[in-house]
Order: structure tokens, then C-alpha cells, then sequence
């Protein structure tokens, strides 16, 4: 494998792409579907995770063009050079342009989209061309690739390793895909650990999530045994790492949020539209992610909890209430200075930080119980 | 007798191979091809870099082989340089 010269790569591992147009040889769902499967065999490579953004500057932006397309790297119609990408950096820096004088298919009856992209995304990845005829990065296309088994050589491996190391907790055979819970693996967050904190929590349809990394707790009322997942099993396109989660019960829909983006899920459905920018909702433009939220059913009030302040949205008004921050330690004594996460259940607020847990009671605006993090979890 | 000797017809397939050098292995565009030297002048140290990077018999020559890589469908980004 080699990388560019000056070894460009991204300082972040949260990375945003956006579909600028598409081709008409294939449905748009065709063309999604091969981008997001062509990233994803990156993301179980490397600690890098991808998510779809619907306007404004993606980190890739991805456009099908022909000819002469506004980068003096004119495309030369059909056959020949297929696409094109740049390496990690602003602007043009980790964009893909395809060549739509190719014939785009989703499988070998013409150009396969998703294994020309995947290579692409080496690129804007910061991978160069190998010299192994095996290794996807080799510059010329093979129509001969077994599309139904495909997998990264090791030699693309090594090369995208070298530039982010290995994901998180990587397992010899690649991340497997579960259905039943994740049995535990060396370095996958361990249930009763009595250091454990959460990044989010939230209620979901009467259970609650606890998220970590890229896994998350689901504990219903149903099982005495919490369930233990990939978030990637039931939301692939969802990042890992969360910074907050809430459910707003009359929507029947749980609000995710990661730096400045924010998706929306019902049940395992990400929303269409999603994710959006977090200002939308009302937030100052110098806020860059938030650390907790909770939405009060009872009072349709969502609370935003960023550093020592929150803010309160009004879920009938849909907008940010006036007269926001106010410091957490006015209005929820005991549980701050800040917090990971909170949630809702019995009428109570559950905020965490670190390994501890504090139940709050709005009503009486005190703390009333101290409790470990995991103890949700049966521990 | 005109020293630069019989006017040759052009080839396609050298344009073809000149342009593949220029684009994805660095070759200067003013440098043109001097088949007739043995030794290793530039065009032909570029042939002998691409057979080598695409795993091919490394001839320093524009044998069939080489051809049939040159007209693959492939990647716009260069092989090597900026």
C-alpha cells in the first residue's frame, strides 16, 4: 500500500459525507445502499465512523459528473479513467467525482458503483495506490472481484490501519454482526465494572438504553437479563461514541446526538432528513455538542445539558425557551457541576457522571438517591 | 540528407502510452519518446516504474501485455507523485 505524500489523514474519527446528485443509471437507493456498504467496510477496519448529511460541506462530498467538472481533472467519457478522489484535508480535500459517461450498476453487467467507491474512499481516506494486485487500493479496476464475498486484502487493511490504527475493539475475524446480545469481548465495556459510565441513556418504548462506545445495554421490564449490543446491529448508520439521547414519548421517536449532528430514530428507523445540525434547534452557533438531555413527558419540556448550564426546549412551541442557560446547579442542586447523561422513569430525573448515578426529584428540586451507574443493569 | 531522417507515421498506441505516463506515473509532458536508444532514457525508465507498480514483465518495451493494462478501465488518481 502506499499514502499520499505529506501523509494527509484526518485528525477526527467522525466523518460526514453527502450525496450532491446522483446517477440515473441506478435507483437512489441502489446508490446509497453501494455508498454505505462501501463505507462501512472501512468503518470495521479502523475507528472511523460515517454519517450522512443532506446539505452543507461534508467532509466527502460526492458527486457524478462528466467531462470537464470544475476541478481541471476533466473525466474523458466512457472507459478509461472511472472516478476519481482527494485525500483527507478542506474543501475539495476528501471529495469523489465519478465518471457518469460509465455505465453505473449494482452489479458486473456494467461498472459496479460500490467497488469503484470503495476505492474512492481509500482515497479520501488517505490510502494511495497498492501495487497489490489483490489489494482493492490497486489502481486498475477488476471485473472479476466475487462481489458476494467481498472483503478489504490485507494489505488495504494494513495500509488504513497505519493511518488510524485498528477499530476500537477489534476482534481477529472482523466485527461480527449479532442478532442475539454481544457476548463480552476483550475491551468491549464490561456490564458491572464498578468505573463504568455511559456516554447517553434514554428510554425507548417503555425500555431503556445505556450507550457506551459502540455498544449499548437495552434493559426492558421483560428480562431480568440486559441485553448487550453493537449500536451498528440496529442503527448502521448511527456513529458510535454518542454524546446524548433522549425520547420524546407523544413522537414515539428517540433524538441522538454526536458533536454537531443529530438523527432521529423510531425503533430501529433512522428518519429520513437526519441527521440535521444541533443550531437548528435553537442553540447558540459557538455550541459544538451537547453533553446529556432528557425530555420531561409530563411537561413537554426538553432539557439540554452542555458543561455546567442547560437550556429548555418546548417541545409544543418547537423552539429554545428565552431566558436560557441557567446554570444546573440553580435548578438541579447536587447532580452537576456536569453530567454524561440523564433520563426519565417514575416521575424522577437519573443524571450520570462517571460511575455515579443521582436520582433527582423535579418536584422537590433535590437529590434523593446516590446510586452506582450500572445499577439499571442488575449489578 | 535531412538529418531528421523519414517522417514516421504516428503511432496511437505510444500517444496512448505517453498520455498514461504523464497521467499516473509523473512523466513531464515535454518528453518525448526516443524509442531508438538503448539505454534507459526517461519515457522508457517510466515504462519500466508502471510495468513494475502493475505487476507486469518488466520490459522497458510497449509489448501487448502492456498495452492491454494501458486501455483497462482504472482509477484517475496517479500511481505515483503528487
Amino acid at each position: 500500500f502506499t499514502t499520499f505524500p505529506g501523509l494527509p489523514k484526518w485528525r477526527k474519527t467522525h466523518l460526514t459525507y453527502r450525496i450532491v446528485n446522483y446517477t440515473l443509471d441506478l435507483p437512489r437507493e441502489a446508490v446509497d445502499s453501494a455508498f454505505e456498504k462501501a463505507l462501512k467496510a472501512w468503518e470495521e477496519v479502523t475507528p472511523l465512523t460515517f454519517s450522512k448529511i443532506y446539505e452543507g460541506e461534508a467532509d466527502i462530498m460526492i458527486f457524478f459528473a462528466v467531462r470537464e467538472h470544475g476541478d481541471f481533472i476533466p473525466f474523458d467519457g466512457s472507459g478509461n479513467v472511472l472516478a476519481h478522489a482527494y485525500p483527507p484535508g478542506p474543501g475539495l480535500y476528501g471529495d469523489v467525482h465519478f465518471d457518469d459517461d460509465e455505465l453505473w450498476r449494482e452489479d458486473k453487467s456494467g461498472t459496479n458503483l460500490f467497488l469503484v467507491a470503495a476505492h474512492e474512499f481509500g482515497h479520501s481516506l488517505g490510502l494511495y495506490h497498492s501495487a497489490d494486485p489483490t489489494a482493492l487500493m490497486y489502481p486498475v479496476y477488476n471485473p472479476h472481484t466475487d462481489l458476494t464475498r467481498f472483503r478489504l486484502a490485507q494489505d488495504d487493511v494494513n495500509g488504513i490501519q497505519s493511518l488510524y490504527g485498528p477499530p476500537p475493539t477489534s476482534s481477529p475475524d472482523g466485527p461480527a454482526v449479532p442478532t442475539e446480545s454481544v457476548p463480552p469481548e476483550p475491551g468491549t465495556p464490561a456490564t458491572c465494572d464498578p468505573a463504568l459510565s455511559f456516554d447517553a441513556v434514554s428510554s425507548l418504548r417503555g425500555e431503556i438504553l445505556f450507550f457506551k462506545d459502540r455498544y449499548f445495554w437495552r434493559r426492558s421490564r421483560w428480562s431480568l437479563e440486559p441485553e448487550f449490543h453493537l449500536i451498528s446491529t440496529f442503527w448502521p448508520s448511527l456513529p458510535s461514541g454518542l454524546d446524548a439521547a433522549y425520547e420524546v414519548n407523544n413522537k414515539d421517536t428517540v433524538f441522538v446526538f454526536k458533536g454537531n449532528h443529530f438523527w432521529a430514530i423510531r425503533g430501529t428507523e433512522v428518519q429520513a432528513g437526519y441527521p440535521k445540525d444541533i443550531h437548528t434547534l435553537g442553540f447558540p452557533p459557538a455550541l459544538g455538542k451537547i453533553d446529556a438531555a432528557v425530555s420531561d413527558k409530563e411537561k413537554k419540556k426538553t432539557y439540554f445539558f452542555v458543561e455546567d448550564k442547560y437550556w429548555r426546549f418546548d417541545e409544543n412551541s418547537q423552539s429554545m425557551e428565552q431566558g436560557f442557560p441557567r446554570k444546573i446547579a440553580d435548578d438541579f442542586p447536587g447532580v452537576g457541576p456536569k453530567v454524561d447523561a440523564v433520563f426519565q422513569e417514575f416521575g424522577f430525573f437519573y443524571f450520570f457522571r462517571g460511575p455515579l448515578q443521582f436520582e433527582f426529584d423535579p418536584n422537590a428540586k433535590m437529590v434523593t438517591h446516590v446510586l452506582k451507574s450500572n445499577n439499571w443493569l442488575y449489578c | 540528407y535531412p538529418l531528421n531522417g523519414a517522417v514516421r507515421e504516428k503511432d496511437p498506441s505510444m500517444d496512448l502510452l505517453q498520455q498514461y505516463l504523464e497521467n499516473y506515473y509523473d512523466l513531464a509532458k515535454d518528453v518525448k519518446q526516443f524509442v531508438r536508444r538503448r539505454d534507459s532514457g526517461p519515457v522508457v525508465k517510466k515504462i519500466r516504474e508502471m510495468q513494475k507498480f502493475l505487476g507486469l514483465e518488466v520490459t522497458g518495451k510497449l509489448d501487448p501485455d502492456t498495452l492491454a493494462m494501458i486501455r483497462k478501465p482504472r482509477c484517475g488518481v496517479p500511481d505515483v507523485g503528487q
